[in-house]
């Protein structure tokens, strides 16, 4: 009997934290240095005793009460008629259900990390273009951008974490789920720069394809647990 | 796990009694990546009159201190949280998310009469 009652106060608990069962997750996320940062910032303010409004997010500047990092859950595209110069396609996916009705989207930044921050083994510049993907389709085979592309970048490679804003995106697919079919990102190599040696482009695809990491920091805010402005409770 | 209160003397009288939920009890610890665990404390002890003239009181349970001394049908003043603070959560979910969540006024600091 108390071991029922136990679990019947742990399944209580469970939801107050927001959860319907005891997450067992197989493989553990990396954790970004954000999150970290923040949940340090919380605790050492919590201990000190000092003031903290928990709806704002200062380090992100942004209101908001849940930070949700969404590992990518897309899928390289391989093809033999590639573009000459195309060294990767991707399809993104983030699944956004973990995102309850009442919350409110605050941020939805995508982070692209493609790889170490190091000029000793410098690769070619490289061009991203990361476009919508509109309609569902067939994915057996590369394809051309599925839509005008929404972001173009030129990096020297490798870069570290390139960041781009895609709240709206986020917010159209929260409130139409139907329409969240992902982000087709291609990345080209502009073979223009001479490094003085003949890098051969497979293997520094193969390298890019191997390091790339996609994932969307979401935050969110509760109405229900966040005044609507930042009123302080009084 | 209880921590004792610092003196005996005042084991009776209102004040905070500390107790640590610690996540490895209850095998969360393998989806909390922080904290290790969080403080439950509660608030429990008397609130006799000669403690509602103390500074963590308020000037409702001075008067109801009163009133109970003059007539036991009314309850004493009682012992409630008088500071909280918040938490953050750090864990991982069933779809490989990593969430921060923070909840406030969930630890007892202080408590009162």
């Amino acid at each position: 009997a108390l071991g029922q009652t136990f679990q019947f106060q742990e399944n209580v608990f469970l939801q107050f934290l927001g959860l319907d069962k005891v997450p067992s997750p197989q493989k553990f996320q990396p954790v970004p240095y954000i999150l970290k940062k923040i949940f340090q910032d919380r605790e050492a303010a919590a201990t000190t005793g000092g003031s903290q409004d928990l709806c704002s997010i200062k380090n992100l500047g942004v209101r908001g009460n849940v930070l949700r990092l969404l590992p990518d859950q897309g899928f390289y595209l391989y093809s033999k008629d590639l573009p000459q110069a195309s060294c990767l396609q991707k399809l993104l996916y983030f699944n956004l259900a973990a995102i309850r009705d009442k919350e409110q989207l605050t941020m939805a930044q995508l982070g692209l990390d493609l790889g170490s921050n190091t000029y000793y083994n410098l690769g070619p510049e490289l061009e991203l273009a990361l476009s919508l993907v509109q309609e569902p389709r067939v994915w057996g085979q590369s394809i051309s951008t599925p839509g005008k592309p929404f972001a173009l970048q030129s990096v020297p490679w490798p870069q570290g974490v390139l960041r781009f804003n895609l709240l709206d995106v986020a917010k159209d697919w929260n409130n139409n789920p139907q329409k969240n079919l992902g982000l087709f990102l291609e990345i080209l190599v502009k073979g223009d720069r001479d490094f003085g040696v003949n890098f051969q482009l497979e293997d520094t695809c193969a390298r890019l394809r191997h390091s790339l990491h996609a994932s969307l920091l979401v935050v969110t805010l509760n109405p229900e647990q966040c005044h609507p402005s930042s009123r302080k409770r009084r | 796990s209880a921590i004792p209160a610092p003196n005996a003397s005042c084991k009776n009288l209102c004040h905070r009694h500390q107790l640590f939920i610690n996540f490895r009890d209850l095998g969360w610890h393998k989806w909390i990546i922080a904290p290790k665990g969080f403080m439950a404390n509660y608030c429990h002890g008397d609130c006799p009159f000669s403690l509602t003239t103390s500074l963590n009181s308020s000037n409702y349970a001075f008067m109801q201190a009163l009133m109970h001394a003059v007539d036991p049908q009314i309850p004493q003043a009682v012992c409630i949280p008088t500071k909280l603070s918040p938490i953050s959560m750090l864990y991982q979910d069933n779809d490989d998310n990593v969430i921060l969540r923070h909840y406030e006024d969930m630890v007892v600091d202080e408590c009162g009469c």
